[in-house]
């Protein structure tokens, strides 16, 4: 199955979580928004995603010290799963 | 008396969410002049 609607509840989640916590630097959320923007559709809906993001909500709500961290990580996942760019090259 | 008070140890600031934070604001600065 997809995990696509669960994975946007939960990605709202981690974002409204810390933009509470990144106020002094309010360019991160965005930057996060836009890498999940770039993100491939089948790994925003792939239950590898869910975990990943499940993981960082529970942590960041635990540790909110660790808020950059977990943010770090996620960008790190979501630029690994970036979509592929089609170079409309005509010659 | 008035007992002075000597803590001004940043208590929350975690030194991995420190270097976490550094890559991240350089990533997005980066990214920024690259667009």
């Amino acid at each position: 199955g997809s995990f696509k609607a669960e994975n946007e509840r939960l990605f709202a989640e981690f974002l409204e979580c810390c933009s509470r916590l990144t106020e002094e630097h309010p360019e991160v959320i965005p930057f996060l928004a836009s890498r999940h923007q770039k993100a491939s559709a089948e790994f925003l809906a792939s239950a590898e995603f869910r975990n990943v993001l499940g993981r960082c909500l529970t942590r960041v709500q635990s540790k909110r010290s660790k808020v950059y961290v977990y943010i770090n990580e996620l960008c790190t996942v979501l630029k690994a799963h970036t979509q592929r760019r089609k170079l409309a090259l005509s010659s | 008396g008035a007992v002075p008070v000597e803590e001004e140890e940043e208590d929350d600031d975690d030194p991995e969410n420190r270097i976490a934070k550094k890559m991240l604001l350089e990533e997005i600065k980066a990214n920024l002049s690259s667009d």
